[in-house]
């Protein structure tokens, strides 16, 4: 994984063969684990990175749950890398690993990823068909049981919001929810989207408060600001509804609802010129800021144990 | 595989809520086939959408009436494709040897 280029884009192939090259060079550290396969048959993974034998506390990171944000998938493959060089180098890294798991799953929609490599580079959601309808996929960000259905997503499955026929219908979220509720110990769990510049926490479905808002702004606060050193990238950080819009059936909602504190979700880098098809040139930069935001996020889930 | 030549993205400013309200008129417009990439929301917030180029004079017709500001983001969605497509066989390339 030297080798490997971390300033392109790449194919799904090669970004599993890519994970199967990390596990390889640290058996001790790294293990590959397949949660489920998608619609269309694809397996599906998550990287373990673990320091223990037993399941600890856990941290999720997944990336590229709409499949035509591409710096999410490639910010993905440099934070596994950047996990296996700064265990054992960085201090404050080796402490969260020596005590909690990290779980990052790169590809989070393998099949709208494949069709954006082959088909259509534009596609958003997953490949699952709709009885009676001509129109494919659903929209994975709005299919979690968490004010599904509500306000905020959409009942056309012609539409890139179609929440889709009812809560985990799409074999990709349903993985997730069944891994993380067998997992029973996912303390942070942070899903990383582009572009916008935001930090969100719940909620999307309501307007009502977050029970842990006031805590949940100022861990958005620092993270922003640990973001922003890097390179002076501005972030906007707020609940989902409150910052953006009303979405019903997100992810973050439904992690909260489960217990899970620190549930955020990321907008990467906006240049303002290009906006899904950010240059390559672009992902080292983007991946670089969001790992100190992301490295703000697991501390603080390390030091204020629940 | 999907052609977007021609297609523009635009970034639409909207000043005030009756914009905003303006944008998502354009929103419910199906046959326009408009894939709104940050959706209308707020006012000062940027939305930004694809427009097919069949589309093109309609949206900015439609916007200029309404005196909604906007500029071309992107200028030709599959120029940028293009270029993309070709980084990465470059980068596959110089990868061959060293794996």
């Amino acid at each position: 994984t030297d080798t490997f280029n971390y300033a392109a884009y790449h194919t799904l192939d090669e970004i599993y063969k890519f994970m199967d090259t990390l596990v390889a060079e640290h058996p001790d550290l790294v293990s590959k684990i397949n949660i489920g396969k998608t619609f269309e048959g694809r397996d599906i993974f998550v990287l373990k990175f673990s320091t223990g034998v037993t399941d600890r506390p856990a941290i999720w990171i997944d990336t590229g749950i709409h499949s035509r944000e591409w710096v999410t998938q490639a910010s993905g493959v440099w934070f596994a890398k950047k996990i296996t060089q700064d265990y054992g180098q960085d201090s404050t890294f080796t402490k969260i690993l020596d005590t909690m798991d990290i779980f990052l799953e790169i590809v989070t929609n393998p099949d709208g990823f494949a069709f954006t490599h082959s088909k259509n580079r534009m596609w958003r959601k997953t490949r699952s068909t709709t009885p009676g309808s001509l129109c494919v996929g659903v929209d994975p960000n709005r299919n979690w049981d968490a004010g599904f259905g509500m306000a905020g997503a959409s009942s056309n499955p012609c539409s890139d919001t179609y929440h889709g026929k009812s809560a985990n219908s799409e074999v990709e979220v349903k993985s997730i929810v069944d891994f993380v509720t067998k997992h029973g110990k996912i303390k942070a769990f942070i899903s990383i989207h582009s572009y916008s510049q935001l930090l969100l926490y719940p909620y999307g479905y309501k307007t009502e408060p977050a029970p842990d808002q006031a805590e949940l702004d100022e861990l958005s606060k620092a993270a922003v600001t640990a973001l922003a050193s890097l390179y002076g990238t501005k972030f906007k950080y707020g609940s989902i509804i409150k910052t953006i819009y009303q979405a019903s059936g997100s992810t973050i909602d439904w992690t909260y609802s489960q217990g899970i504190k620190y549930s955020f979700t990321f907008e990467l880098r906006d240049t303002g010129r290009y906006g899904f098809l950010l240059p390559a040139s672009q992902i080292i930069p983007t991946a670089q800021e969001t790992w100190l935001a992301l490295l703000t996020i697991m501390e603080h889930t390390l030091n204020h144990p629940y | 595989k999907e052609d977007f030549v021609g297609h523009q993205v635009l970034r639409i400013s909207a000043a005030h809520e009756a914009h905003v309200q303006k944008v998502k008129e354009l929103e419910d417009l199906e046959h326009l086939q408009l894939d709104f990439w940050r959706g209308p929301t707020q006012p000062g917030s940027p939305i930004d959408v694809r427009v097919p180029f069949l589309s093109l004079q309609a949206v900015k017709v439609f916007l200029e009436a309404h005196d909604i500001s906007y500029e071309t983001m992107i200028e030709d969605v599959q120029l940028l494709l293009d270029e993309e497509q070709e980084q990465m066989v470059a980068a596959q390339t110089r990868a061959l040897p060293l794996s």
